[in-house]
């Protein structure tokens, strides 16, 4: 079972410079093998870094016919929440693909641009972090091997047993394959 | 007489010629000091041979005595003589020389008239001594003539300027000063030597000069002596003008020294110093500030520790002194010896009211239980018993207990959710408490160290019987190496220990006041606890003892990040560092990156970790991020720098 929600509004809402949180821990990911599956992944996504030849074959879904999900077609802020619920796949971990593109930093306000960027990032652990089986607002059917869009506008649910995300290989032309082989998970 | 006419003559012709030019250098000086020097000799040799003529004269008038051929002979030469005295007056200076001269042979000629029968009559000794004082007079004036007539006459030029004539006769006087007076102190030294030793050698005087020498020293020193007491005593009250009874308590001061009976020099010098505080009380009034100077202590001290030292001597111990000063003495070693168990006793103390606090909070927010008398007892018992204990070694055992009794499933389902709220929200204060528990058993197995190893023995099986309830072996095995480490490290100075326990207790209070203030973050974080693992939390609970919640209790799961992004080092740079913030506000426990192929985050963890030890929050961090892009923008702006990186400004700033 999968399900997305638009938080938009709750990150909005955070008071970023009066925010007294402790700031977290930091490292770089080196993989563990089977500690990953504790973990979830957030992959954010410039979609105006993505190749322009992607972005030109629009569709109203954002997806292609035959299945693929092409995030050069998405729209900024796009969430894909990946859910793993059988954890069957020990390779594979919960997360979800924000799609964003960068605000231009621009001299005159370098609040406006640094509050955009960090809004895009909250969104996306928000969507990375919300327990998805208790708090989900908006489910979506469990069809295997179909890629809906759910009713707020803006993200996408697949079922993670079927999604690889190719995160090391392919930076500049990422896809979000739904039906590729279960093999090529690198992570 | 002739010669010395001549040359008389000569000098006052040279004189004339010179004398109009006006000019002379110090050859002619020279040539003139001679001159007069061979006149003055020539005349001394001539008035020699004329005494020598004369007393042969007198003796042949003696031999043939007519005083009418004498009478005649006298003077002939008494005309001739002046004659030859107008002979040599050629100028006006000239003729009070004559004068003089002519005075003087007069006189001698005299003096031959009056004494040819005393000459006759005197021996040949007396004759040459008078002669010579004669030739001395003579030369004497003749010098004093030469020198007046050098001075008066004499225009001596040095180098084309005239010098004084004042100047040349001072070079003549000192050189012949300095031989004179030479020769004076010689002859006065050698007198007084002779003078000395005859002296000396006389008993009697040697014998008076010692009495008097003796007599005045005397005085001096009791002089000296009374100066020196009254410098000191002044320098001891502290007051610098003498009064009336300072001076009565000198005399008394002095007699009492002088009177070897008397050996209490310090009880008069104190009953002087009483006598004076006592007369001069109003003086003392108006410089009370002065009379309470160190030097006074110091002179009390001095007093005191003089009557110590007099009493010891005199085998009469003040014991009031000595009690004092030993006191003093104990004081300071238990002052710096109590130092250690005042500081434990106090942080004692304050975990202690930590303990309670949380004991009451968690009594207040456990009301819900009510219902359920078990965990009100629970709580009640634990805080009395261990109040009982005196935290001591059952404490670990209650704190095992009490996390177990929050674990442990309830009767009824309602109890169970009940019991699940409950230690969600006494997790923290769980915590604190286990942590307050092992630092107060600390302390006391410290006490125990220190009272004696017999008693230590004793409460450490107690301690192993306790931790045998434990069910985590590992655990009692670590905490059994650590209280060993613990003691054998409390042998030494536990100031390590102390420092320690006040860290701790700093810690502590702030995580006190953190679960009393924050009950909604407790409740966001009791929600968020409540969707992970139990297997999970259980295990934190345990492992996790004194290390701050956010770094060591995870509320959710590990986030790593991945950025499909193909930008700059700045904007990977600044987009991890954004990222971090934002998974900061969401109480990510770990946050990993993955992809830093080019090391461009390499410091990232460097500065998370610096950030931590700073203590920075979300919006502190964010506010360093900003001021970096402002500082960017300008540098861009002016367009003489380079991008600096934000990892590194963030590493150098924060």
């Amino acid at each position: 079972m999968m399900a997305c929600f638009d938080t938009t509004m709750m990150s909005d809402d955070i008071d970023w410079l009066r925010n007294c949180r402790s700031v977290c821990k930091v490292d770089l990911y080196k993989p563990a093998g089977q500690q990953d599956q504790d973990r979830k992944v957030v992959c954010f996504v410039d979609v105006s870094t993505l190749n322009v030849e992607d972005k030109d074959c629009k569709d109203a879904a954002g997806s292609s016919s035959e299945g693929n999900l092409n995030l050069g077609n998405l729209e900024e802020k796009e969430i894909i929440v990946i859910k793993d619920t059988e954890k069957k796949y020990q390779s594979k971990m919960e997360g979800s693909v924000c799609l964003f593109k960068q605000a231009s930093s621009d001299p005159v306000s370098v609040l406006n641009w640094l509050f955009s960027d960090l809004q895009k990032y909250a969104l996306g652990f928000q969507h990375a972090l919300s327990p998805s089986t208790s708090s989900c607002k908006h489910k979506v059917g469990d069809t295997e091997g179909e890629c809906n869009r759910s009713s707020s506008g803006n993200c996408y649910s697949v079922y993670a047993n079927q999604v690889n995300i190719d995160l090391l290989n392919r930076p500049q032309n990422l896809q979000l394959e739904m039906a590729a082989t279960k093999n090529t998970n690198n992570n | 007489q002739s010669t010395s006419a001549t040359s008389a003559k000569s000098l006052s012709t040279q004189r004339a010629v010179i004398s109009p030019d006006g000019e002379c250098s110090l050859d002619d000086l020279s040539f003139y000091v001679n001159q007069l020097s061979s006149l003055v000799i020539q005349m001394a040799r001539k008035e020699i041979k004329d005494k020598l003529e004369g007393r042969s004269k007198c003796l042949h008038h003696s031999i043939v005595p007519s005083p009418a051929v004498s009478k005649t002979a006298s003077e002939i030469a008494h005309e001739a003589m002046e004659l030859t005295a107008a002979e040599m007056c050629g100028t006006g200076e000239e003729c009070k020389e004559g004068g003089q001269k002519s005075f003087l042979y007069s006189e001698l000629s005299n003096k031959n008239k009056s004494g040819d029968k005393q000459i006759y009559q005197r021996d040949s000794k007396e004759f040459a001594d008078s002669i010579s004082k004669g030739l001395t007079v003579y030369a004497n004036r003749v010098a004093s003539d030469m020198m007046f007539s050098v001075m008066k006459t004499l225009k001596v030029h040095s180098s084309r300027k005239p010098i004084p004539a004042c100047v040349v006769l001072k070079r003549v006087l000192l050189n012949h000063a300095k031989e004179i007076v030479s020769d004076l102190i010689d002859s006065c030294m050698k007198k007084l030597h002779n003078i000395t030793g005859v002296l000396m050698a006389d008993s009697d005087f040697v014998s008076a000069v010692k009495r008097n020498l003796f007599n005045h020293g005397k005085q001096n020193a009791a002089d000296i002596m009374e100066a020196m007491l009254r410098h000191l005593v002044s320098a001891l009250i502290g007051e610098k003008k003498e009064t009336k009874s300072q001076h009565l308590s000198y005399a008394t001061l002095k007699a009492g020294s002088r009177d070897p009976k008397c050996n209490n020099k310090s009880l008069e010098l104190s009953a002087m110093k009483a006598e004076m505080k006592g007369k001069d009380k109003c003086k003392m009034k108006s410089d009370s500030c002065k009379s309470l100077t160190s030097a006074e202590k110091v002179g009390e001290h001095i007093l005191k520790e003089g009557l110590t030292m007099w009493n010891q001597k005199q085998g009469n111990p003040c014991k009031m002194v000595t009690k004092v000063c030993c006191n003093k003495d104990e004081k300071r070693e238990t002052i710096s010896a109590s130092t250690d168990s005042l500081a434990k006793d106090l942080i004692v103390s304050s975990l202690k009211l930590i303990q309670y606090h949380l004991t009451q909070q968690a009594r207040g927010k456990d009301t819900c239980e009510e219902d359920c008398p078990d965990s009100t007892t629970g709580y009640m018992a634990q805080s009395t018993q261990y109040e009982k204990c005196g935290g001591g070694q059952s404490a670990k055992a209650l704190s095992v207990k009490h996390l177990e009794f929050h674990g442990a499933p309830g009767p009824s389902t309602c109890q169970k959710e009940n019991q699940r709220i409950g230690s969600q929200k006494m997790d923290t204060s769980n915590i604190v408490l286990k942590l307050i528990q092992k630092l107060l058993n600390e302390s006391s197995n410290c006490e125990d160290l220190c009272e004696g190893e017999n008693k230590h023995s004793e409460p450490k099986v107690n301690k192993a019987t306790s931790m045998s309830k434990r069910p985590d072996e590992g655990e009692e095995q670590c905490q059994d190496h650590q209280e060993f480490d613990f003691i054998s490290g409390m042998k030494q100075v536990n100031w390590h220990f102390i420092g320690q326990l006040v860290e701790s207790v700093v810690k502590l209070c702030l995580m006190a006041e953190y679960s009393k203030n924050g009950a909604a973050l407790a409740e966001s974080e009791g929600e968020a606890a409540s969707t992970s693992k139990p297997t999970f939390r259980g295990t934190r609970c345990i492992h996790n003892d004194a290390m701050p919640q956010n770094y060591q209790d995870p509320p959710g799961h590990e986030v790593i990040v991945n950025n499909q992004c193909s930008t700059n080092s700045f904007q990977k740079q600044l987009r991890a560092v954004l990222q971090w913030i934002a998974a900061s506000q969401f109480d990510v426990p770990m946050l990993y990156f993955m992809g830093d192929d080019d090391g461009q985050l390499e410091k990232l963890p460097q500065v998370s970790a610096k950030a931590a030890e700073k203590g920075y929050s979300v919006g502190g961090l964010l506010q360093e991020v900003i001021k970096f892009a402002k500082e960017q923008q300008l540098d861009e702006a002016v367009g003489t720098m380079a991008k600096k990186q934000l990892l590194d400004w963030l590493l150098t700033n924060l």
